[in-house]
């Protein structure tokens, strides 16, 4: 799952 | 970090400055589809809410901060500073037919249901649609200033830079989030048909018009 942390991007 | 992303990071940068720039020297925003930069506005609202719960790094933080507030800016100088020269008449696009299907789909194909998830799945859906109403525009006028064409060209390679660099990322940490990638395809698609003409007509020079 993805958590808001690993949004790396812009 | 990698080369596609920054390339990205600082094309994305470019198209910003670009019409902020354009804008002031010309202290005009003929050409410049104010309900896009209304859509814009909302996603970087809704993606970098995240500033205030999660730190990545210095750069993303900053940018962030960059992106947020030129797109404010230029919604300023657009209905406020140089309203008289915003052409309403031929930004007629239904943005709500964009809001509102994006939202939906937000709360239907999403990682994981928290509010700051959904409002960030809601941000990349809107995102890639949200050029429609400036290239509806451009179509209806059949023209773009050339210095126009230059934002529209850096603002579309941005994400078709991040697919690369999500290509990169796959293979080298075995990152995979199909959200952003399918709507990060749906958005670059969405820019052929102009990257065609920018090709074909500004870079030698030409002034792009529509046939």
């Amino acid at each position: 799952p993805v958590t808001d942390a690993e949004h790396d991007e812009l | 970090m990698n080369i596609f992303r920054l390339s990205g990071d600082l094309s994305h940068l470019l198209a910003i400055l670009l019409l902020l720039v354009k804008i002031w020297k010309t202290r005009s925003c003929a050409g410049i589809s104010g309900k896009s930069q209304i859509l814009f506005a909302i996603v970087y609202t809704t993606r970098y809410l995240d500033l205030f719960t999660s730190f990545v790094s210095v750069y993303n933080s900053f940018m962030k901060v960059v992106f947020l507030t030129a797109s404010y800016g230029t919604l300023y100088l657009m209905f406020f500073k140089f309203k008289p020269t915003y052409d309403h008449n031929h930004d007629s696009f239904r943005i709500l037919y964009l809001i509102i299907p994006s939202l939906v789909l937000s709360f239907i194909i999403v990682h994981v249901y928290t509010v700051m998830e959904i409002l960030w799945t809601y941000s990349i859906y809107l995102e890639a649609v949200a050029i429609m109403p400036q290239l509806f525009m451009v179509s209806r006028t059949g023209e773009a200033e050339t210095i126009t064409s230059h934002y529209l060209f850096a603002l579309g390679s941005y994400r078709a830079l991040y697919i690369l660099n999500w290509i990169y990322r796959y293979y080298t940490e075995d990152f995979l989030d199909m959200i952003v990638i399918i709507a990060g395809i749906v958005q670059t698609i969405l820019y052929c048909d102009f990257f065609y003409l920018y090709i074909t007509k500004v870079l030698k020079g030409k002034r792009l018009s529509l046939p």
